[in-house]
């Protein structure tokens, strides 16, 4: 039997929300320590991975370690049922075929439950080797949709460089070039802080429809974290109350 | 052009 109570319903609406668009068909993990997921983008160039920390659900129960598949599609359709303000639980029995999801009211006046049919999924785990990354970049979350969003109408792809001093955002499109540079501060004004931690200088590129599409975790975090280190995968990372979310995208690479 | 490497380029797959 697994059993999860999270009161907070809205923190999963908005995970599920944030990953709809790159992964449909995911398996969950349920163990007695966490939920979690791993799984890439169609094509491969792109990685997801959740980990939802047990201790942090209102109850959490797991008799015995559990792969749930799930179609992320028909699971976003069902939570857009669930209230803003509702508490969900989550249950499966041991070998499960159905994921049961239980909406409730915040004053217990309407409960709602739909079982989820779960599917068969092979998994395709990618080993993600610990690692120190050159340049760790934390600043805000929305500044970093924002600049993302905006440079996008400039052209495909994002230059990133980053030195001690300062991160550089740059695109070069057909009506031009241009730059957004932001330097390290720690500003009261959380829009505006920018934390560097560089060990080597790093510039590389990435494709900005992927980086859009990571931002809509933006509204689970304040913060967002960018891992960079020349020719492997940047990461970046929004950790909430619950846990953590992560993306992980290929480099571009000039031909 | 510029094209993208697939992810098991970087990580073995398990």
């Amino acid at each position: 039997m697994f059993e999860a109570l999270l009161g907070n319903g809205l923190i999963l609406k908005k995970i599920i929300e944030s990953i709809k668009e790159l992964v449909t068909e995911v398996n969950f993990e349920v163990t007695s320590e966490a939920i979690s997921l791993q799984a890439m983008d169609a094509s491969h160039v792109a990685l997801v991975v959740l980990v939802l920390r047990a201790s942090e659900f209102e109850e959490y129960r797991c008799d015995r370690p559990q792969t749930l598949g799930v179609s992320i599609t028909n699971l976003a359709k069902l939570l857009k049922i669930a209230g803003n303000d509702d508490s969900i639980i989550l249950r499966a029995e041991d070998e499960a075929h159905v994921l049961t999801l239980v909406f409730t009211g915040k004053n217990n006046e309407k409960m709602c439950e739909f079982n989820l049919n779960l599917l068969t999924l092979d998994s395709e785990h990618l080993g993600i080797p610990e690692q120190e990354y050159s340049a760790e970049v934390t600043m805000s979350s929305s500044e970093f949709s924002r600049i993302c969003r905006e440079l996008t109408q400039v052209t495909d792809t994002l230059n990133l460089s980053v030195d001690k001093e300062s991160v550089k955002f740059a695109v070069s499109g057909d009506i031009g070039t241009g730059s957004i540079t932001m330097k390290a501060n720690n500003s009261d004004k959380s829009e505006e802080k920018l934390i560097l931690n560089v060990s080597d200088t790093v510039s590389m590129a990435f494709a900005l429809r992927y980086l859009n599409l990571f931002n809509k975790a933006s509204s689970l975090s304040d913060e967002v974290v960018l891992s960079l280190s020349p020719e492997v995968p940047v990461v970046l990372k929004f950790a909430f109350d619950l846990g953590e979310l992560k993306y992980f995208l290929a480099p571009k690479i000039a031909e | 052009g510029k094209y993208q490497e697939v992810l098991s380029k970087f990580y073995y797959v398990g």
